[in-house]
């Protein structure tokens, strides 16, 4: 998290707030209701309280508007810019604009529009003195990602932050959830969902957020899952890529997902038993995709089925034990993928290396042997 | 004016109102090409270390994704 350098925080607790107009998309009591639980997330975890009045200067005054808006800082039309808030000090500090050129949403996820909740929750932190967090799953990340909204609980890095300035919440009002912590891939006790390859590059996958490898290259990107991909879930099963089909499978429960390229596919979800799984298998831990014999393997509970992808069925004489397959692979497998003519299984932190056509145990490497620290 | 600018001047324009509005770089005068060029690149660097992306100073694919994705006009360093 970042703050503001100097002295920009408020200096009581309680401030007010005052809605001066209103967005066309929305009706007014949607927005009501979506800029006071946008406060509500900063009053959970500090002893912060807001306040609204309808007249007079209040301490965040909101506003809707378009292009140039007199403050120095025009906003952009559609998309690009989408609000803008100001630190705490007199006058227009703390006060949050929103372009009014944007389609803002109350609830209705995916279509075409950003939420005004998850807008002015992030706004109101600049508000409230923060800057922005280079941390992807912050709300104080620069970029609009969509998220859950009823499940939305303010990220660590956030929590972290904005107690910086201002204290914990100490009116005890019960258990929150605790706040949902960015993964680090130098962790060495990561365990990890999926990884698979997209197009040459290796994709690493971990509760909300994926890592994003250029083999050849240090640079790993994060970013989170819903940032590239609403309609995927988090903490997804297992993913691997079809060259048969030129699409990467995502697979959470008995639900699958394709993408082709950074694009999901329409007419997804489709049911697991495209795979010809049988009926009973409800969940996989893992698959790998053999590109050298074009056979998808799953791992389901230390054994492996085998479906050929060319004649669409499960092969015969599986499902398998995981070790008869990979000899001296004991533990549960957690994630699987291929690269460059070996096959690596993940169980726990660690990482198993074999060889892809005499599938024997070459090395057991950490798990983040991909993901340089 | 009715003919579409070639699309790397498009580039251009986007990668220089991001990072003159989020980066400081200062608004540039035509005089000095050399002079923006260096500026444009040191404000490039800043922005893919904020984002962690490659840092190559410049306007790469990914840089330019990443400036075409909505988000807050606040900037993101020191104002």
């Amino acid at each position: 998290y970042s703050t503001f350098q100097g002295d920009y925080k408020w200096k009581k607790h309680d401030l007010t707030y005052r809605i001066e107009n209103y967005t066309p998309d929305m009706s007014e009591a949607e927005v009501d209701d979506s800029i006071k639980r946008a406060l509500q997330v900063w009053a959970d975890v500090t002893p912060l309280r807001f306040t609204r009045i309808y007249s007079g200067t209040a301490d965040i005054m909101i506003s809707f508007s378009v292009r140039d808006h007199g403050d120095g800082y025009p906003f952009d039309g559609p998309n690009g810019f989408l609000a803008h808030a100001f630190p705490p000090f007199e006058g227009i500090g703390g006060d949050a604009h929103f372009d009014d050129d944007e389609k803002f949403l109350y609830r209705s996820p995916h279509s075409e529009g950003y939420n005004l909740f998850l807008v002015a929750a992030h706004e109101f932190g600049h508000s409230l003195g923060l800057e922005h967090s280079q941390d992807p799953g912050a709300l104080m990340y620069p970029t609009y990602v969509y998220r859950d909204i009823d499940t939305f609980v303010l990220p660590k890095d956030d929590v972290d932050g904005i107690q910086y300035l201002y204290g914990p919440n100490s009116d005890g009002t019960g258990p929150k959830p605790p706040p949902p912590v960015t993964p680090n891939k130098c962790d060495p006790k990561l365990v990890l969902d999926a990884v698979t390859m997209l197009r040459g590059e290796i994709m690493f996958f971990k509760g909300s957020f994926f890592w994003r490898s250029y083999p050849l290259s240090r640079n790993v990107e994060q970013h989170l899952i819903k940032s590239f991909w609403p309609q995927i879930p988090n903490h997804i099963d297992a993913a691997f890529e079809s060259t048969f089909e030129d699409k990467v499978f995502i697979i959470k429960g008995e639900k699958v997902w394709a993408l082709y390229g950074y694009d999901v596919v329409r007419g997804y979800p489709k049911s697991l038993s495209m795979f010809r799984l049988p009926k009973k298998v409800k969940k996989v831990d893992a698959v790998l995709y053999d590109e050298t014999s074009y056979k998808i393997l799953f791992f389901v509970n230390n054994k492996i089925y085998s479906y050929n992808e060319e004649q669409r069925r499960i092969e015969k004489g599986y499902p398998k034990p995981v070790e008869e397959v990979f000899p001296g692979m004991t533990g549960k497998v957690t994630a699987a993928f291929q690269f460059k003519g070996f096959n690596y299984l993940f169980s726990g932190s660690k990482m198993f290396e074999f060889g892809a056509y005499n599938r024997k145990l070459l090395r057991v490497l950490n798990n983040n042997y991909f993901l340089p620290c | 004016s009715p003919i579409a600018p070639p699309a790397d001047k498009d580039k251009e324009s986007i990668a220089v109102n991001y990072l003159t509005q989020l980066y400081g770089l200062p608004k540039q005068t035509n005089s000095d090409a050399e002079k923006r060029s260096s500026a444009m690149s040191l404000r490039l660097k800043e922005m893919q270390q904020f984002f962690k992306l490659k840092v190559t100073g410049k306007l790469d694919e990914e840089t330019l994704d990443l400036m075409k994705k909505p988000r807050c006009g606040v900037p993101d360093v020191a104002a």
